[in-house]
């Protein structure tokens, strides 16, 4: 009918107010705000209904909608807390809080660890372990001997299973990385502090005070 | 040496958690 006000403004299903978003996160409003332009190219991507399907995620990783990945696979179930197939804006947010900058290194290494507890038993087992070296060999073409891979796992387990019971716990995974930082540097993606910039979002608002 | 790798560090390099390409345009 031709009367659409340009002021309306329709955001995507599940979209949640960026002051309350950036309330719970390390998230300024303005930051959560050039998110949800993040948000929108990449829930509009391919299946054009403003959520982050699996597909949609996969291409943005690697430009390949149909790439399986078990690490692409986790980080998605991470995202998707309601576990309903798709990440929405909040859970988006909300997740990628845990790799900003300012969050502390506590939430890093515990988001870390459920990442790597890829059958949610409440430890990281062996065979979960030698599982993920495998699948990163595979995605790298590397090829290693069994013999090899079945070092490196020992090696790592003898390092960070301290109480030598068969399985990574929680208590062990923190002194563990406490011992090794490097393997949480993924766990940081200094790109969030300059998002703004990056996805400007053209929202004036009244109150634009981002203080710390 | 490569028994001397450690199987985190090995993991944390997938390409499945680098982020970072999510914001690239």
């Amino acid at each position: 009918m031709g009367c659409f006000s340009s002021k309306q403004i329709k955001h995507t299903p599940g979209y949640e107010d960026p002051v309350l978003l950036a309330s719970e996160t390390s998230f300024t409003v303005s930051e959560v705000e050039a998110l949800y332009e993040l948000f929108k190219k990449l829930s509009f991507s391919i299946i054009k209904d403003g959520l982050i399907h699996k597909e949609e995620f996969q291409f943005a990783l690697f430009r390949n909608s149909n790439k399986k990945n078990l690490f692409a696979d986790r980080i998605f179930d991470l995202f998707d807390v309601k576990r309903n197939g798709v990440i929405e804006f909040g859970e988006f947010v909300r997740s990628l809080s845990v790799f900003h900058p300012k969050t502390p290194e506590s939430e890093k290494t515990a988001f870390a660890f459920r990442l790597y507890d890829l059958r949610h038993t409440g430890s990281i087992e062996r065979v979960e372990l030698k599982e993920m070296v495998l699948a990163l060999l595979s995605e790298s073409d590397l090829h290693l001997s069994e013999d090899i891979v079945e070092a490196i796992v020992d090696n790592t387990f003898k390092q960070a299973d301290s109480n030598g019971d068969g399985k990574i716990d929680e208590e062990e995974w923190k002194d563990f990385v406490k011992r090794n930082p490097a393997i949480l540097k993924n766990m940081t993606l200094p790109y969030l502090v300059d998002i703004t910039m990056s996805f400007p979002s053209f929202v004036v608002h009244s109150d634009t005070s981002d203080a710390d | 040496r490569p028994s001397l790798m450690n199987a985190f560090e090995l993991i944390s390099t997938s390409q499945g958690l680098n982020l970072s390409t999510l914001f690239e345009k």
